[in-house]
């Protein structure tokens, strides 16, 4: 029969396989290389023998083992405000598809970031802050908040940065096909203030991106410290 | 691609330069970072005596003897990787994500005879 021009040859698909790959990659809509994968690989490329043989199955930058960085895109969308408490400025669903990482892969690290356009959310006036909850939601159906339910992550601001970090690897100890999150962000403060939080709320829209980097030790590494 | 070998050429076994070009075989859309590598490769001899810079075994010594013996029945050692560094590759898996992996094994540094 005839061999299709989009099928690999089994030299190809051999080599893949050997990349820890299941088929040729064909990016749809490449996106930018985040700056910390770029500083990662060019600090790598400048090491001398000894230390990149030394530091292969570690990623020295963040401190943890692992040879395997991805960065997951967040494909979630923005959720209806509901029942707000207070100013709720910003719901939105965070959603990533971890369906790539293999079966035997261990995760050492799990990091995700939120990105402001600018250094927005200035708290206005004395006792304002802003309120940042994160919720594991499950990845079936529309996440509902829950009363009483506890925040994987709880955080107050009196001024939110451009960019926010945090370290999601206990939530992600066993991670699964993908990770729902639901983030909130209010704002709160005195009683009579709220022309000034519904201000402070008004910038909702700097809100520009979110991302999971995700550090993984894969098989090659796991084999050779089982050897060791 | 292969640049141009080096202008002495010696038949011992040695690290023979090979540049790898992703887009020659076929992978730059999705290989963001190198766009190619001195991957290298292991070539020449290992004849007897077998000497100490051909990174040799004990096993292969006495190989190479019985080859010098029974050239017909026995075969000289080969000329193999002993010595491999990593590289690091940025890519774009099949799900878009931007990924760097580091690859053990991919350049070889020192050739032996094994």
């Amino acid at each position: 029969s005839p061999v299709l021009a989009t099928e690999l040859s089994p030299q190809e698909n051999s080599l893949l396989k050997s990349l820890g790959l299941s088929a040729k990659p064909s990016p749809k809509k490449p996106v930018p290389v985040p700056p910390v994968l770029w500083r990662m690989f060019q600090k790598r490329k400048a090491l001398p023998w000894p230390d990149k043989e030394r530091d292969s199955c570690r990623v020295e930058e963040l401190n943890v083992p692992g040879d395997i960085v991805r960065v997951f895109a967040d494909q979630g969308r923005f959720l209806p405000e509901g029942q707000p408490q207070g100013w709720l400025c910003l719901r939105k669903l965070l959603f990533f598809n971890l369906s790539v990482l293999e079966e035997g892969e261990r995760l050492t690290m799990a990091q995700l970031e939120l990105q402001f356009h600018h250094n927005s959310y200035q708290a206005p006036g004395p006792g304002q802050v802003l309120e940042l909850r994160l919720y594991q939601a499950s990845p079936r159906g529309l996440p509902q908040p829950q009363p009483g339910r506890r925040p994987l992550v709880e955080r107050s601001f009196v001024h939110l940065h451009k960019s926010l970090l945090f370290n999601l690897s206990a939530a992600l100890k066993m991670p699964g096909r993908s990770l729902a999150l639901v983030l909130e962000i209010s704002a709160s403060g005195r009683a009579g203030a709220s022309g000034s939080l519904r201000s402070l709320c008004a910038s909702a829209d700097a809100f520009s991106a979110t991302s999971l980097l995700v550090v993984t030790l894969g098989q090659q590494c796991r084999a050779g410290r089982s050897r060791r | 691609s292969a640049p141009s070998p080096p202008l002495t050429p010696s038949p011992l076994c040695k690290p023979r330069r090979l540049y790898i070009s992703f887009s020659d075989v076929g992978w730059e859309n999705w290989i963001i970072a190198p766009q190619g590598y001195l991957a290298n490769y292991c070539g020449g001899d290992c004849p007897f005596p077998l000497a100490a810079e051909l990174n040799s075994t004990n096993h292969a010594v006495l190989q190479t003897m019985v080859h010098s013996l029974d050239p017909q029945g026995t075969p000289q050692p080969c000329c193999v990787p002993v010595r491999l560094s990593p590289i690091s590759m940025l890519y774009y898996d099949n799900s878009d994500n931007v990924v760097l992996r580091h690859y053990q094994d991919m350049v070889v540094d020192e050739c032996g005879c094994r």
